[in-house]
């Protein structure tokens, strides 16, 4: 199980955004995605879950800090635009990453990842996961505490000896 | 920016579940995925928005059209455990990735992929995104065409020619 698992990464320096309930219609991402994007506001993870029994969806963001007020801008903006319900912020984000290969084929690499967060009182804000990366945003006091108890749940230090030694 | 592009995955075989307001504390993500991982349920992705101003949160899983009816067996036990006021399924799912490299530092890819399938009436259901893989759940009817429309927007075929002939 630890072969596909290479390294924690964190990044203590992020905000999250979301655009709350705009129409669920072809096209609205991609308008909201073009606005961040003239604007040059780097943004680092895309979250969109699903509504089929509604006609509206939300879109979250996180950009670093100093990008959010003028993320925070844009998306007030749109939100006219689109008729969107509100624009909502949590500026207090990192993010936490347990990266590797073939995260996905096995389930109790998520699972064990947030137990871990989940029995330290960590409070997992946001996830977005690929076989590559299963990423949490936490709060920012929580984020290098969350990076040590993942590395430990894993063993991430033993592998790292073992190819040290090697 | 074409450089960071190397590929359009698609996986037509998919549906999305999830469990709908969940309390927002920690160990309830780690409890749901346990639950899952503990029946050997390959889930794809893991999808879960933030909600600042409220104490609850819904998260959305991916998994393969076969494991459908578990996944919703086990979300539907979790949710009376848990108060969680409702388990939503879309069973009409397939994943359309952009896979490269830097993806999230250039802001543009993004916008030109959701913006593709906008102009082509493809509504995006779910979005998951991280710096290597750009990932959008669309219909299984729009698939193809949504992975071929992605692929010429970014001029795959002019890469995949010139390192065949390189
Ligand atoms: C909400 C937004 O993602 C919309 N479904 C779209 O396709 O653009
Ligand atoms: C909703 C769920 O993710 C919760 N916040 C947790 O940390 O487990």
């Amino acid at each position: 199980i630890f072969r596909a698992i290479s390294s924690v990464a964190i990044d203590k320096d992020q905000a999250a955004v979301a655009i709350m309930d705009v129409p669920d219609q072809p096209g609205i991402a991609g308008k909201i995605t073009q606005a961040l994007a003239k604007r040059n506001i780097g943004i680092d993870m895309i979250v969109q879950s699903f509504h089929p029994s509604i006609d509206h969806n939300s879109i979250a963001f996180t950009v670093s800090s100093d990008a959010l007020d003028e993320t925070v801008l844009v998306l007030e903006e749109l939100k006219a635009q689109l008729g969107a319900r509100s624009v909502q912020v949590d500026a207090d984000c990192a993010k936490v990453s347990l990266i590797g290969a073939g995260l996905v084929e096995q389930p109790d690499i998520p699972a064990r990842m947030f137990t871990t967060l989940g029995e330290n009182s960590i409070n997992i804000k946001m996830i977005s996961t690929s076989e590559m990366k299963l990423s949490c945003v936490v709060s920012r006091d929580n984020a290098e505490k969350a990076a040590r108890l993942i590395h430990e749940a894993f063993e991430l230090h033993l592998l790292e000896n073992k190819s040290a030694a090697t």
